[in-house]
């Protein structure tokens, strides 16, 4: 289940880091 | 307590003070319980948790009404913190949705959380275009309101509360990144700046914090390639 969880959390901390909206 | 005393509970419709303190002990126990809890929680759970959201919304009580929605958004997001109750929760109609209806300015330390998991929403992966459902659903309640659909976004980013801002920045750059036409982006931006976000932004700049800096300098370099494409 390790890797199931914290989706959340990792996409919010993506946000607030601007790691979310590099472009590829 | 077990997944199922929670659903039996919910079940009841308990009210303001005994909702509250369920809600309270749900959000623990979604929070630190294995999935597998999770999974018992389920689309019963989740039905539960969004049949009262919606009724405490058409209620309109401004005080334990508010209370208790605001414990129901963090409960979603313990519910959607995995992949089970995220596709749960993406799967039912009702769920996007009501989460824009509790996008409002006036409980602003509400309306932070709300923002932050539909922008998470908006950035998600699979399955496509949910931003397109972000923005669907924020058009269709602007639409019930009558108001401009990004209105509540503007009022946010004009209250004083930092974290608000920041908020509501996030979900503008999430909904403006995940067009993959120019003429969308440009489209959402020009309204946006057209609402006002103009003249906030000037505002939002002299703030000194790191956070906002860089939901700031998303914004301005997403407007840039943008420009250089056209």
């Amino acid at each position: 289940e390790g890797d199931e969880t914290g989706i959340m959390d990792g996409l919010m901390e993506a946000l607030q880091s601007g790691a979310a909206f590099r472009r590829k | 307590k077990s997944a199922m005393m929670y659903i039996q509970e919910l079940r009841m419709e308990p009210r303001d003070v005994q909702l509250l303190g369920c809600l309270e002990s749900l959000r623990v126990s979604l929070n630190n319980n294995p999935v597998s809890w999770v999974q018992n929680f389920g689309g019963e759970g989740l039905a539960l948790l969004l049949n009262i959201m919606r009724k405490i919304q058409d209620e309109k009580d401004e005080n334990m009404g508010v209370k208790c929605q605001h414990e129901i958004v963090r409960c979603l997001k313990a519910f959607m913190n995995n992949k089970y109750g995220l596709k749960a929760m993406l799967t039912s109609v009702e769920g996007i949705p009501l989460l824009v209806r509790a996008v409002n300015p006036r409980v602003p330390h509400m309306m932070v959380d709300v923002v932050k998991l539909l922008s998470a929403i908006c950035i998600l992966e699979q399955p496509d275009n949910l931003h397109e459902r972000v923005l669907e659903a924020i058009t269709e309640e602007a639409e019930k309101q009558d108001i401009e659909r990004f209105q509540p976004l503007l009022s946010g980013m004009n209250k004083p509360n930092i974290a608000l801002k920041n908020g509501c920045m996030q979900l503008i750059n999430a909904l403006i990144s995940r067009g993959e036409e120019l003429d969308y982006r440009i489209h959402i931006r020009s309204e946006l700046l057209r609402l006002g976000l103009r003249e906030r932004l000037t505002e939002v700049r002299t703030i000194e914090n790191e956070e906002l800096r860089v939901q700031l300098s998303v914004f301005d370099d997403q407007a840039e390639d943008d420009s250089d494409e056209l």
